[in-house]
Order: structure tokens, then C-alpha cells, then sequence
């Protein structure tokens, strides 16, 4: 993008890494996700020479076309009131928000998975079933989108493109979903622990399409 | 920071010089996670014969250079002047970092670090 020249280096720096600003104050720092820190050492041109050539604008590990990866988490957790332990009934339904605010226009989605950590009294979750659905602003959530099996003990993961993230247009600045829990042996609900966002896009502005060979 | 003693003038062949950029002399070392900073290198050196020609085991000289260098050892006062000494090969970066949401952002960034220099 041609825009004008900025005065210092360190903006121009900063117009060339493709950022309008560098981050105001001191982050909250919070432990770097493993997946993170495992994609950054993937892309560490170092390993690459030790043997498997990177290719351009390619998540690797993902298996998508990308070159922006974001770990985004539910900005919801601190305001969800703790649910009670619930032996009987309908488990309760989360509502979980992503600010997507910093998420460019011009950048299309190419992998967008939600990852839940649940935490049940008992680890039994067999049988569980999660549904998604948009949080629609009038207070209801809207159709279901999706729904997927409740894996034992281990992080629930759902790819939400295509479904909830459209592939091919640019995100929303705030993906706020439903989610539900349904069926179930156990005799207590889980509860939603953690939740958070592994967004992939690719920026056309600095992946310009591979050339076609002469 | 450079490489030490390179200083003004261009000195010697065309070549790669040392560059290491320092996020921390930037002031991003609170929001860049990691790397703490990288060898971006640069180029400089003389694109005159016979250095416009292709050293060993380096990129390929552009016939344009060559002739280029031609002229200017023909007539070095007039004309276009010698060839440049450029990146030939670039190599990419990733930069891990949080953004102002709070994210945890990893970008990858192509052609950020120069790996061979050639005269064009």
C-alpha cells in the first residue's frame, strides 16, 4: 500500500511489517499458547535449513494457505458468572466473544478453530455433544451451525469455517457464538474453563499469488 | 548494528554485510515476544570488473551488469555509471508478538533478510 512516508524509522519500520501501530502500553502478558510457540519455531528459517523447505505464506502445521496466525481468547471468561455444579436438568448455555477488531479488511480467513477446555467433575463426558450457533444481537442465539462430539479429556476443537467465519470474506470485529452442551451420561455438568480462537489469514497485499512457471 | 570497520566507503567486492536489527533499540522488546531481534544484513561493495563477474558459488551475473561494467571501465566519467550492489537472494522472517487486543499475533514476513548480494 502506498501511503505516505512516515517520519521516523521506527513507523516505517513498522508500515513495512504491514502494522498502523505498534501496541500502546505494556500487554497483558499471559503465557504464550504452545501452539503458538510451536507454529513460531515451524516458521524459524534455522529449522528450515535443517531440512524441510518452508514454503511461502503457507501454515505448515495447519496445513492452510496463511501467513498471519492470531490465538485470540474468549474476551467473555472474566465476566461469565461461575455456574453452579448441576446435577439434574439441561446443562447451562456460554456465550464466548472474539474481538476480531485487529483483523484487517483485506485479510481472508483460512482456518478458524475454536478450542474449549472443559472441565467435568468426573472426566466423563461420553456422549456429550457441543452445538454452536451465532449469538445473534437480539439476545437469541440463531440456528445451530454446527455440532460436535465431547472428546474425553482432552481440548473440544471445532473448525468454524465455512460456518460461522465465512471463508473468502472478511471476518466480523466481533465473533460472539451460543454454545450448548447436549446428552450426556454423566451426572454433573462440565464447565467451560477456557475458551479461545485460532484465527489463520492471508494477507494479498504481502502473499502476491505464486507466478505461474515460465 | 553493523559489521565493525565497514564505516563510510564501500570497501572491497560487492558482498553481504552484517546487520542485526534489535526490536529492543526500537522499543517494541515489551510487545515483540520473540525473536529478540535478526540478521537482516545488507549489501555494499564495488560492482566493477572484475567483481560485477560471478564469484564462485554466487548468483548468476546479469548480462546487463556485466555490460554496464563494460562501459563504465570504458569511459568512467560518462554514462550510466557501474552496476548496483544488491540483494540477489532474500530469506523470510516470523515475528511473534502481542497485539493491542491482547493477542497473541504471529506474522510472516517474506524477503526480510538478505542472504546473497550480486551486482544488477
Amino acid at each position: 500500500a502506498r501511503a505516505p512516508a512516515p517520519s521516523d524509522p521506527a513507523s516505517a519500520l513498522l508500515q513495512a511489517l504491514g502494522l498502523h501501530e505498534a501496541p500502546q502500553g505494556v500487554p497483558t502478558l499471559r503465557p504464550v499458547p504452545p501452539v503458538m510457540w510451536r507454529l513460531f519455531r515451524r516458521r524459524d528459517p534455522q529449522e528450515a535449513r535443517a531440512g524441510y523447505p518452508l514454503r511461502p505464506c503457507h501454515v505448515e502445521e495447519l496445513g492452510v494457505a496463511g501467513n498471519i496466525v492470531r490465538h485470540i481468547p474468549d474476551s467473555g471468561v472474566l465476566s461469565r458468572p461461575l455456574e453452579p455444579a448441576r446435577t439434574s436438568g439441561p446443562c447451562p448455555k456460554w456465550t464466548v466473544a472474539f474481538d476480531l477488531s485487529g483483523v484487517e479488511p483485506a485479510e481472508r480467513p483460512t482456518r478458524a478453530r475454536l478450542e474449549l477446555r472443559l472441565e467435568a467433575a468426573n472426566e466423563d463426558t461420553r456422549g456429550w455433544e457441543l452445538s454452536v450457533a451465532l449469538w445473534a444481537e437480539a439476545e437469541h442465539p440463531g440456528p445451530e451451525l454446527l455440532r460436535v462430539p465431547v472428546p474425553p479429556g482432552l481440548p473440544l476443537r471445532a473448525d468454524l469455517l465455512g460456518a460461522a467465519v465465512a471463508a473468502n470474506a472478511s471476518v466480523p470485529r466481533t465473533l460472539r457464538l451460543a454454545l450448548a452442551l447436549h446428552g450426556g451420561a454423566a451426572t454433573a455438568c462440565p464447565r467451560l474453563a477456557e475458551a479461545s480462537l485460532l484465527l489463520v489469514t492471508l494477507d494479498p497485499r504481502l502473499c502476491p499469488p505464486p507466478r505461474s512457471r515460465r | 548494528h553493523t559489521e565493525p570497520g565497514v564505516g563510510g566507503g564501500p570497501g572491497g567486492t560487492c558482498r553481504t554485510r552484517r546487520l542485526h536489527v534489535s526490536f529492543r533499540e526500537v522499543g517494541w522488546h515489551r510487545w515483540v515476544i520473540a525473536p529478540r531481534g535478526f540478521l537482516a544484513n545488507f549489501c555494499q561493495g564495488a560492482c566493477t570488473l572484475p567483481e560485477a563477474l560471478p564469484g564462485p558459488g554466487g548468483p548468476p551475473a546479469l548480462n546487463h551488469a556485466v555490460l554496464r561494467a563494460l562501459m563504465h571501465a570504458a569511459a568512467p566519467t560518462a554514462g550510466a555509471g557501474p552496476p548496483c550492489c544488491v540483494p540477489a537472494r532474500l530469506s523470510p522472517i516470523s515475528v511473534l508478538f502481542f497485539d493491542n487486543s491482547d493477542n497473541v499475533v504471529l506474522r510472516h514476513y517474506e524477503d526480510m533478510v538478505v542472504d546473497e548480494c550480486g551486482c544488477r
